[in-house]
């Protein structure tokens, strides 16, 4: 573990507290894409489900626990609690075409051997489908040409978290000589999809404006 | 080696 890391995990942490509470204290999911939020739980569940047989540390472990059981919750609170608010008219990027790239990705590049398979054809396929899963709600997002503030707040800790891997990555690759190829890779392509989210958060949103994609 | 210690990541 270093400071990158433990910063990157703090950013996506409160990146999930973040959307929570603007859900419930607007009670409303208006600007939020179910689709990108049902990606993430498909994505925590084949990658943490390593959590019954595999132990790195109770860190690690609670970690698992919290992003599966906080993206279900938040599914719970879209798809039923708030479901009134929910409209789908606008969250319309298709699934399939994140799904079946990321699973036959998966397929041919991964780290499976003799004695892993599945659970490594699962951990690639999580780490491609997590760095294409915020692309319907950027599709959302340049459909609606607004949001909320709070819900910018949101996708910027989010970013920030895989933007702060990056620098993990070459911490360990100078201290330790590890490096993974799958994951950097990926998480340099979902970096990359904030670019632009990036740009003008840092122009309008932080100096007070309302965020808004040029016309 | 490269199995070993990859999971320790989020």
């Amino acid at each position: 573990m270093n400071i990158f890391r433990f910063l990157g995990d703090l950013s996506h942490l409160t990146s999930i507290l973040i959307l929570i509470h603007k859900i419930q204290t607007s009670r409303s999911c208006r600007g939020i894409s179910y689709k990108t939020q049902l990606l993430y739980v498909i994505v925590f569940v084949s990658r943490y489900l390593d959590l019954v047989w595999t132990y790195v540390s109770l860190y690690n472990s609670l970690m698992k626990l919290f992003f599966i059981s906080s993206s279900s919750y938040i599914l719970y609170l879209i798809k039923i609690r708030f479901r009134p608010t929910l409209d789908p008219s606008i969250d319309t990027f298709s699934l399939p075409y994140l799904i079946i790239p990321a699973a036959i990705l998966s397929l041919i590049f991964n780290y499976a051997d003799e004695k892993a398979w599945l659970s490594e054809v699962l951990w690639s396929f999580s780490i491609y489908l997590e760095s294409v899963a915020i692309l319907p709600q950027l599709f959302l997002l340049q459909r609606t040409g607004e949001a909320e503030t709070i819900t910018t707040h949101y996708l910027f800790a989010l970013g920030a978290y895989r933007a702060l891997y990056i620098p993990n990555w070459i911490y360990r690759y100078a201290t330790e000589s590890f490096v993974d190829p799958i994951a950097i890779i990926s998480g340099l392509i979902q970096t990359a999809l904030y670019a632009d989210f990036f740009y003008i958060y840092f122009t309008k949103v932080i100096r007070g404006q309302k965020f808004e994609l040029p016309a | 080696p490269h199995n070993e210690h990859k999971k320790d990541e989020l």
